[in-house]
């Protein structure tokens, strides 16, 4: 563990209470793409099933745990609880196009050819595009609630976070992690308009709009 | 050195 990572995950836990505030103080789910968040649903229960195989820590553990458990509870407040407030004709984004890529390259790219190993690689890949459906409404509404784009930078910064994570980690232990790195990079990279937005925009006091 | 099979990340 390192101060990257950890701020990162820090980030990331931040990112889930700022959507889960968002949804219940506005008792709405507008502007928030139940395709992304239905993503890390699949992203989190592929990844963390080695709860039940490998113990790594009880930060690890506890944070899987929260993790699978939060997006569920976001699944639920947005298909049940505020169902009404959930707009899905402008969640269009195809599934298909992110998922069968991403099974594709856990195939390709993986670390042993069982189930385990072939689901956290492809958790891999669908988190790097998970946020796709989300940006993709964000830019075709045009503009969004400023709780929004905080969730979004939360969610960004956690990804930005892992880079140098990962260059602390190749000096310090000599680790790398291909898969992971790859994925992170095109993630973070996905991030780079939005936060051109937030950063001129956003955090300068204004309402985050797309220019037409 | 460590192996990224051991997947102790998030």
């Amino acid at each position: 563990m390192n101060i990257f990572r950890f701020f990162g995950d820090l980030s990331h836990l931040a990112s889930i209470f700022i959507l889960i505030h968002k949804i219940t103080t506005t008792r709405s789910c507008r502007g928030i793409s139940f395709k992304t968040q239905a993503l890390y649903v699949t992203v989190f229960v592929t990844r963390y099933l080695d709860l039940f195989t490998s113990y790594v820590s009880l930060y690890n553990t506890v944070m899987k745990i929260f993790f699978i458990a939060s997006s569920c509870y976001i699944l639920y407040l947005m298909r049940v609880r505020y169902r009404p407030t959930n707009d899905p004709s402008i969640d269009t984004f195809r599934l298909e196009y992110l998922v069968g890529p991403c099974v594709v390259l856990a195939l390709i790219f993986n670390y042993g050819y069982n189930p385990t190993e072939l689901l956290w690689s492809f958790s891999i890949f669908l988190e790097s595009v998970a946020i796709l459906p989300q940006l993709f409404m964000l830019q075709r509404t045009g503009e969004a609630e400023t709780i929004t784009t905080h969730y979004l930078a939360a969610l960004g910064a956690y990804r930005a976070l892992y880079i140098p994570n990962w260059i602390y980690r190749y000096f310090s232990e000599g680790y790398v992690d291909p898969i992971s790195v790859t994925a992170g990079l095109v993630q973070t990279g996905l991030y780079l308009d939005f936060f051109y937005v937030y950063f001129t925009k956003v955090l300068q006091g204004q309402k985050f709009e797309l220019p037409a | 050195e460590s192996d990224p099979s051991v997947h102790d990340e998030l």
